[in-house]
Order: structure tokens, then sequence, then C-alpha cells
């Protein structure tokens, strides 16, 4: 009501402020905890969420991810924050070349090397939800042979991507590489983590190495390293990690997001001694791929061992079914 | 011993760096991919020779003959095809793990029941249907059946899965339902005048359909402003309390 009369930006900006301050002496009489003036600037920078009627939500105890009305994924909600999430698909197009020297070179089995330095896009939508008391769902449709479910299980405190790709179409005789990218407001100025080989786990800053001053002529491959097990980025607050259940490229091409590639399928070979090109040719139509990636979020700096988790994704129980048509429920 | 030897053997193969980043020819990769699976085919032989010894140690029930299914492709031919199935589960783990069981099964109801005979929540849910160019399993799963499994360190767990009769239950109770009403209004006729006059009406009706059980009462009453409204009674007592 004091704001609605103000004309000039100013007078909005004076009366804020005043409020502000006012609010502040309240809260100081009240006693209430607040240590400094940090920690309530933090707060009215915290974005505040309005539920609305279009909007979704699929959900557990620990988290919530809110969709919007065309079912794509915009937010993550934690108890305590919100972050800007999103879940997009792209593939990258193979480098054709007569491997003479490097900046001839194919893209192959051995060597990653896009033609751009953006990813195509890929249309897809959601075409269901699912929720129960187990597990909620997500299905993503794309148009490009590609389909992916997102899971959130009941006490779990991650959410999967189920992803389902190829046959790669090569009608185009384009050779192309489907990646996934997991978009958040997070600041990472450009560093990432990735467990080289499952040896180690090492800092990645873009565009550098830690031994020499680096000029990337391949900007996009030049920042690709090997995930095995898993791949992180983290601000002041939060840290986002993606566990893979297999060895893939991954980077963080851009502030707050990971990419991970899940399936390529390449016409020319790199001349690194293969031989032939990663072109399914056996069945005719090209391979179709099925995987999982878990996306984790901790309290940045919190002391939490992701490899317990890792562990629990490589080695899950071992499941074997067996028909009891002999053999009664009492029995059994 | 022997098919133990063939996983370590199948192992040691896979250890060449071609087999690890895949820079192998094609045709080498799908020959590592028959060697592979052979090799931890035979090999569940002895999880399922395990499995029998320590869960039936006297021989006193029927053997149990334990399958390994094709989770990632949402596939296993003996859910698929079985009214009721035993699903044995090994955590490799050195400590608790709780872990999202989904095993592929028709449509259906089922019964998940723990290892101490209590059932637990379960979760039916469709396998996506085929998209479009993507060329699909072959399976007669059209759903998969979802549970947590909490297993201990290095633990073996049995779930016993049931398929319900397709929902006779749920059949009977609503016809139960819709006989009682119309007994019921059959009675009332000649005093008062029900019309079911708008959607909303009958969305109310549906409503208490879904409630209903079998052996329940009902009452009906005219409200403060003289409408007339009808509740499902549950319990004998509530007709005391009710506000006529």
């Amino acid at each position: 009501n004091v704001l609605k009369d103000k004309d000039s930006s100013k007078e909005y900006f004076d009366e804020i402020e005043k409020l502000r301050v006012g609010v502040e002496r309240v809260l100081e009489k009240s006693g209430y905890p607040f240590a400094n003036e940090e920690e309530l600037r933090m707060l009215s920078d915290e974005p505040r969420i309005v539920e609305r009627e279009d909007e979704s939500f699929i959900e557990n105890e620990h988290f919530k991810l809110r969709l919007d009305s065309s079912g794509q994924i915009t937010h993550l909600i934690l108890p305590d924050r919100t972050l800007n999430m999103r879940i997009q698909f792209y593939y990258w197009t193979g480098c054709i070349g007569n491997n003479t020297k490097p900046s001839e070179r194919s893209s192959g089995a051995y060597i990653f090397r896009p033609e751009t330095t953006q990813p195509k896009s890929m249309s897809f939508k959601t075409t269901a939800k699912h929720q129960g008391p187990v597990v909620q769902e997500l299905w993503i449709e794309g148009d490009k042979n590609l389909a992916a479910s997102v899971r959130i299980y009941h006490e779990k405190q991650f959410f999967e991507v189920d992803y389902v790709v190829g046959p790669i179409d090569i009608t185009d005789n384009t050779g192309k590489e489907y990646i996934v990218r997991y978009e958040s407001d997070l600041v990472n100025n450009g560093i990432f983590y990735t467990d080289s080989n499952g040896r180690q786990t090492l800092k990645r800053r873009l565009n550098e190495r830690p031994q020499w001053n680096l000029t990337l002529e391949e900007p996009i491959a030049g920042n690709y390293y090997p995930v095995t097990n898993e791949i992180f980025i983290e601000d002041k607050d939060t840290k986002m990690t993606i566990l893979t259940d297999r060895s893939q490229g991954g980077t963080s091409l851009e502030e707050g997001q990971i990419e991970l590639m899940l399936h390529r399928r390449l016409l020319h070979d790199d001349a690194f001694g293969v031989g032939e090109a990663l072109n399914e040719t056996a069945n005719g139509v090209g391979l179709v791929v099925r995987g999982k990636q878990r996306v984790l979020f901790r309290n940045a700096g919190e002391n939490y061992n992701t490899t317990k988790e890792i562990l629990a994704m490589h080695l899950e129980p071992i499941v074997l079914v067996a028909d009891a048509k002999g053999l009664t429920y009492d029995e059994w | 011993e022997f098919v133990l030897d063939e996983l370590r053997s199948a192992l040691g193969v896979m250890q060449h760096h071609d087999a690890v980043t895949g820079t192998e020819k094609e045709h080498v990769a799908h020959d590592y991919e028959r060697i592979l699976d052979s090799a931890i085919r035979d090999a569940s032989l002895i999880a399922n020779q395990a499995f029998n010894k320590i869960l039936n140690p006297n021989e006193s029930l029927p053997t149990l003959s334990y399958k390994r299914c094709r989770f990632n492709e949402s596939s296993c031919p003996v859910s698929e095809n079985s009214e009721q199935f035993v699903v044995t589960m090994y955590n490799p783990l050195g400590w608790d793990v709780k872990q999202p069981i989904r095993v592929p099964v028709t449509e259906g109801t089922y019964s998940v029941f723990a290892p101490n005979g209590d059932e637990i929540t379960s979760q039916l849910i469709k396998i996506p249907d085929p998209v479009k160019n993507i060329p699909t399993r072959k399976s007669k799963a059209t759903h998969e059946i979802v549970f947590m499994a909490y297993l201990h360190p290095l633990g073996i767990k049995s779930f016993f899965i049931r398929k319900n009769k397709k929902d006779k239950r749920e059949t009977k109770r609503t016809k139960d339902f819709y006989l009682n009403v119309n007994d019921y209004f059959k009675n009332l006729k000649d005093n008062i005048d029900i019309v079911i006059k708008s959607e909303e009406n009958l969305k109310s009706y549906n409503d208490m359909a879904n409630n209903y059980q079998s052996g329940d009462n009902f009452a009906s009453f005219n409200t403060n402003d003289g409408k007339y409204d009808e509740k499902i009674i549950k319990n004998p007592q509530e007709l005391e309390t009710i506000d006529w």
C-alpha cells in the first residue's frame, strides 16, 4: 500500500530501503537469530516460488521438481533453497576430414571432434506424469529417437534420468553424438570436477590446464574429460553431482551446467587404429542405448562422501526371479 | 568352479584397452558381448544354487529355479508368465542399502510380501509405449512392479509376489453398492423423489461408490437448508451423532 502511491523508481527504492531497515529493527527486537547483515541480504535474494495452477510437481520428502504447463522441469526445490533446473538433450555433428593433419581429423572412435561450437537442439515434450507411493515419474519423448523417464523414488535423495537413445538417424549422411545437459543457476566459475578413470577426482577449469598456458584449437572437445563415475560442479552453497552408470565423456561448457555424452554414431574413421567408422552396421539400423544417471544435490563443502552412492549405483543388488507355482505363501 | 572360471576369463578379456574404451571393431564388440553374456548367464547357476541352499537348507520345500532377467530391457520371462513368483536379491555392498526394485510384469494387481510375511507398499507403473522409430524390446511385460528393498550388508532377502485375481473385489464392491442403492431407493420411492439432476450429483454418487464397502449402511437426511443429502455410515455408532 505504501509503494503503490510512489511515482518514480527512486521513491520506490527509498521506501523499500526504509521498509527493510524497519523489518531489520523488528527482527532485532524480537531476538530473531540473524547473525549479520549478509545473512539478511541472502534471505532477501532467495527466489520466491509462487505456486500457480498451470504448474505441477513431482516430489518426495527431500525435494521437489517443479514443472511448467508444458511439463518441462524448471526448478529444483530443496527445503532451504530453490534452484533453476532444466534437463535438455542435444546432439553434436561430427567433423569429416582426410586425417592428414589434426585440423583435418574426422570425429571417430578415438576422437570426439564436433564441427560446430553449439550443439543442435532437439525438440522434446513431456508425454506423461505418474505419481504413486514408491516412485513418481515423468516421461519425456524427443523427435529424434530419444525417450527418457525422470524418476523420484520415495526416501531417495536424488532423481534419476533413465534414457533410451537411438538408433541415431544417419540418412542425412551426418554422424551425430547425442548429449544431455543439466542446466542450473549454480555459479561454478568454469570449474568442474571429474573422476578420471575412477582413480582420483580432479579439478578441471574451462579452457585451462594447470601445467601450461593453453590455446584451444577445439573449444568443445578440448574441454571434454573422461567421467567414470561422477562429475560435479559447486558454488558457495550447493554442489550438483551426476553419477553415471558407465564411463562417459563430460564437461561443463557454460556456467551452472553439466554435459554428458550418451550415444554416438559416426560415418568416418579417425585413423587412430580401429580402421572402421563407429557406425553400427550389423543390424542395419544402428543400436539403441539405455542407461541412467542420478542427480544429487548437497550443501557445498559438506563432508559428504559420494563413494557410497556411486558404489550403490554400480553394485546394485543381484536380483534373481523364480516361478513359485508349486509354493504357497505359507510355505514361503 | 568351471562356470566361475568362465566368468573370470571373460572379465580378463574385458581388461583389454579396446574393450574398456570401445575402440574395438564392431564385430569384436559383438563378440565381447557374446562372451560376457554367456559367462554371466552360466555363473548365475551358482547364485541359483546358493539361494536355494540358504533359503531352503533342509530341502523340505520345492527347489526354486532362479533365473537372471534382463531388467535393463524391462523383460523377465518368469515374472511375465507367472501368477506368483519369488524375487531374491543379494546386496554385494558392506552397508545397508534401500534399493528400488523394478520387476517387469503384465497388467493386473499385485501383492508384494516382505521376508517377514507382511505385505509391503508397491506400485504398478506402466512401461512407456515404444517411441516412433525406436525398435522396442520383445517382451510380454506392459508394466513394472516397483517396491523398495531394504537390504543388510552382504544380505540376502526374498520377496513373494502374487498376482491378485483381476479386480474381483473391486467389481463386487461396486456391484454391492449399486444393488444396495437400488434397494434403498426402491424402499424410499414413495416418500422421497430423488433425481440425479446433474453431473455433479453423479460424481458425488461415484465418490460414494468408491468409498463403499460391502456391509456399509446408508443414512439419508435433509440438511438445514432443506436440501437432501446422504452418507455412507461405516460405523453404526456414527448414526447417533448425525444431526438429523
